[in-house]
C-alpha cells in the first residue's frame, strides 16, 4: 500500500 | 490590470480553481502572483503573470487580494471569446472590477466582486536542480491522465532515456502508455522532449494529475520535472507573461 505524503516535509512555510 | 484577450486569464481561473476555491492575489508593480495548496496541503499551485505580458498594468502600492475563484470563474462564464478584460481595485475599497469590452467596443459589462479575507500560509519552493524534465504536448498528458485514471487511482511515471512510461493497476488490472522521445522534430509543440540526468521513477495520485491538466488550454505543451522523492513540477507557461506551476507530493511505498 502507498500513502499520500503532504508538501511540507519538502517545501518549509516561507 | 487590463488584457486585450481576456481569455487567457479566464484559462488561468479554470486551470486552477478546482485545485483551490480561494487565493490571495499578490498585486506589485512586477505583476500578479499566487500562491495556494488545495484544502489537504498535497498539492500547491504557484502562478505568475508579469506586468509586461499586460495590455497595460498599475499598480501604486502592493495589494493582496483574496479572491473566491469560484465566484471569479462564474463572472468571467459570462465574457465573450473575444472581449478584452480590465480588473481594478480602488485603493480603500473592498472589492475587484473586472470590466469586460466586446471587440467591437459595442458592449461593457461591468462586475464587482468582495474581497474576501484569507490567511494564506506561503511555502518556500527552492530552485530544483531536476533529475528529469520532460515536454510533451499538454493534450496528451491530458488524455493519459484520462486513460490511466480508468485503471486505477496512481499512476507510476518511470522514465528512461528512450522514454517515459505512465503505468496504473487497480481492481480490473494494469495498463501502461509508454512515449518514445522523439527524434526527427518538425513541429516542437508536437514533439516529447525528455533531459535525464538519471532515471526516475514516482508515483502519484491520477486525481490530482488530471486537475492539473484543467490548465492545459493555456499552453500547447506541457513540462513534468522530477527527482527521486522529490515532488512533481507541473508546468504550463502563459506566453509572453508567465507560468502557472502545480507541484504535488509523491505516494510512497509504506
Amino acid at each position: 500500500k502507498r500513502h499520500q505524503n503532504q508538501l511540507r516535509p519538502y517545501y518549509s512555510s516561507a | 490590470a487590463r488584457l486585450l484577450h481576456g481569455s487567457i486569464f479566464a484559462k488561468v481561473i479554470e486551470g486552477l480553481r478546482e485545485l483551490v476555491n480561494e487565493a490571495t492575489w499578490e498585486c506589485s508593480g512586477n505583476g500578479i502572483t499566487l500562491q495556494a495548496m488545495d484544502s489537504s496541503h498535497v498539492a500547491l499551485v504557484s502562478l505568475v503573470m508579469r506586468s509586461e505580458g499586460f495590455e497595460s498594468y498599475r499598480c501604486d502600492r502592493n495589494m493582496s487580494l483574496g479572491i473566491s475563484l469560484v465566484s471569479m470563474s462564474k463572472v468571467l462564464k459570462t465574457m465573450g471569446k473575444d472581449d478584452s478584460l480590465t480588473i481594478r481595485v480602488n485603493d480603500d475599497s473592498d472589492s475587484i472590477i473586472i470590466a469586460m469590452e466586446s471587440q467591437n467596443q459595442d458592449k461593457f459589462a461591468d462586475y464587482e466582486l468582495r474581497l474576501m479575507d484569507l490567511d494564506s500560509e506561503h511555502l518556500g519552493i527552492p530552485d530544483t536542480d531536476y533529475s528529469c524534465a520532460i515536454k510533451m504536448p499538454s493534450s496528451e498528458f491530458s488524455r493519459i491522465c484520462r486513460d490511466m485514471s480508468i485503471m486505477g487511482d496512481s499512476v507510476l511515471i518511470c522514465t528512461t532515456k528512450e522514454g517515459v512510461k505512465f503505468s496504473a493497476k487497480g481492481d480490473l488490472g494494469q495498463g501502461s502508455i509508454r512515449l518514445v522521445q522523439t527524434t526527427n522534430i518538425e513541429k516542437e509543440e508536437e514533439a516529447v522532449i525528455i533531459e535525464m540526468k538519471e532515471a526516475v521513477a514516482l508515483t502519484f495520485a491520477v486525481r490530482y494529475l488530471s486537475m492539473f491538466c484543467k490548465a492545459a488550454p493555456l499552453s500547447p505543451q506541457v513540462g513534468l520535472s522530477l527527482s527521486e522523492d522529490t515532488p512533481l513540477m507541473c508546468e504550463f507557461k502563459i506566453a509572453e507573461m508567465g507560468h502557472v506551476r502545480f507541484y504535488l507530493a509523491p505516494k510512497i511505498e509504506d
